[in-house]
């Protein structure tokens, strides 16, 4: 089960708390996993009392007008509520993270960044399956760059479909739902991203399987954390520099023996 | 179990912090579960004055009486701008899948909280949440005992909020506390903070709203 208690004394109308924390939750907590199970007691409350606020100041919300707005066009969210928001999100973000980190067994901190030309949702569904897939996991913990173990996770993702027929020159801004699931795996492509900053390690680009130097990718997987970046958008240039990314972020870790010895003897 | 934090963990653990003015936080043993004899299992976060709330919570189809309680209570809330004073939470039993009981109990602990409380009315100041294993209920008697102890255990220091965050833990590691402060454009002279505990370590597949 996952729990969290956020309180500041910043002052926030009570009206916009919820929208600010829905919106806080997707990029943090909602995009985490350790083994895939939703428990029935997930709760994150959020408390704002005020009391560091001067007196008079407006409450942070999100139907707020910019002063500038007014004369400059349509309503927007003005900066200080921008400013919380950033906030808020960024503070969750590293709240969940550190669940990760603490995950039952966990060897490893992952971030599975997945960029689609498609759309956010083709993005999220891969992400999330690939954080959801024991082989995954398991191949993480073995310190193994299985990169066929997380295309087989995308390719079974609900809601992804392949579009083998559509001709590499003509693939399309989405006009429609059914394009909307659409990923090709000529298009694909798999890295390592080293948390040391150094180069990254191509495992798989287009489609392709690239001469993997194993030494380095065993010196990337002996380190605590690492990022697995898949392109399903990755054109050859320059048609690829016309298309917009979207960017799904999943964060979670490996599964290792530990995780079997305590949920074994963790019983109802 | 030993709760020895693991030296490659021992990093995660702040041991200071700059928590929110006119927020307590607190802990107190209630041995809900009756193998832990030794650590604190009830939590307590409160602010000094009323204040809004907001929360998210599982989609999970069976949800626990701790949730569809402090559901309940917040969406009653946001129609009549209601406002809350905090939040208590036990671990070592989640009180879920335990029926019409489990929801009594839940109820049982947020208004034994709300009489520590010197404006307790009719209506719910605190809300509630339970993490442990499913299937059980709760010990009610033995958390409704513990309450006003765990109430004149609040304090506003760092090692205050730290037992907190410890006391919510089941198998987690370590304890997962953050805090930091901020400024807003309209007021850069004016300093706020936010704290936030969590916890979590298995069954973490989060999908809240």
């Amino acid at each position: 089960t996952l729990l969290g208690i956020i309180c500041t004394d910043a002052k926030i109308d009570p009206r916009s708390m919820k929208k600010l924390l829905d919106k806080a939750a997707r990029h943090s907590f909602n995009s985490i996993s350790i083994d895939g199970d939703t428990s029935t007691n997930d709760t994150v409350a959020f408390f704002a009392n005020g009391a560091a606020a001067p007196p008079g100041a407006d409450p942070i919300a999100l139907a707020t007008v910019d002063e500038r707005a007014k004369v400059f066009g349509p309503p927007r969210l003005n900066a200080d509520t921008k400013a919380f928001a950033t906030e808020l999100s960024n503070f969750m973000t590293d709240l969940a993270k550190l669940v990760v980190r603490d995950g039952e067994g966990a060897t490893k901190f992952v971030t599975i960044r997945v960029r689609s030309d498609v759309d956010y949702p083709t993005a999220k569904r891969a992400a999330v399956s690939i954080a959801r897939s024991a082989l995954v996991k398991t191949a993480l913990y073995g310190k193994d760059a299985n990169w066929g173990r997380i295309l087989c996770a995308i390719g079974y993702a609900p809601g992804i479909m392949s579009s083998p027929e559509l001709p590499a020159v003509d693939f399309p801004k989405v006009k429609d739902s059914d394009s909307l699931k659409q990923v090709r795996p000529d298009f694909t492509s798999v890295s390592f991203i080293p948390a040391d900053g150094s180069e990254e390690l191509k495992l798989l680009v287009r489609g392709e399987p690239e001469e993997v130097d194993e030494v380095r990718a065993k010196q990337i997987l002996e380190m605590e954390d690492l990022e697995i970046l898949v392109r399903l958008d990755d054109f050859p240039p320059p048609r690829g520099d016309l298309i917009r990314s979207h960017e799904a972020v999943m964060y979670t870790c490996d599964l290792s023996h530990e995780y079997v010895t305590i949920n074994g003897d963790y019983r109802t | 179990a030993d709760r020895s934090i693991p030296a490659a963990k021992q990093k995660y653990v702040p041991s200071s912090g700059t928590y929110p003015k006119g927020f307590l936080a607190g802990s107190a043993f209630a041995g809900v579960k009756a193998s832990n004899t030794k650590y604190d299992d009830l939590a307590l976060v409160v602010s000094e004055e009323p204040c809004p709330a907001a929360a998210i919570f599982t989609k999970n189809i069976f949800q626990a009486a701790p949730v569809k309680v402090s559901k309940s209570w917040l969406a009653k809330s946001r129609s009549e701008g209601q406002t809350f004073r905090g939040v208590v939470v036990n671990s070592g039993c989640a009180n879920a899948v335990t029926g019409k009981v489990g929801q009594e109990h839940a109820e049982a602990m947020a208004r034994k909280t709300d009489e520590c409380f010197s404006d307790a009315d009719e209506t719910p100041k605190t809300l509630v949440m339970s993490t442990g294993v499913i299937g059980q209920r709760l010990p009610i008697d033995r958390i409704t005992e513990a309450i006003p102890h765990l109430h004149s255990n609040l304090g506003s220091t760092h090692d205050h909020w730290l037992d907190a965050a410890k006391a919510i833990c089941t198998t987690d590691t370590f304890p997962k506390l953050l805090s930091r402060t901020f400024t807003l454009p309209s007021h850069p002279d004016t300093t706020y903070s936010i704290a936030g505990m969590t916890k979590g370590a298995g069954m973490i597949h989060p999908n809240m709203g």
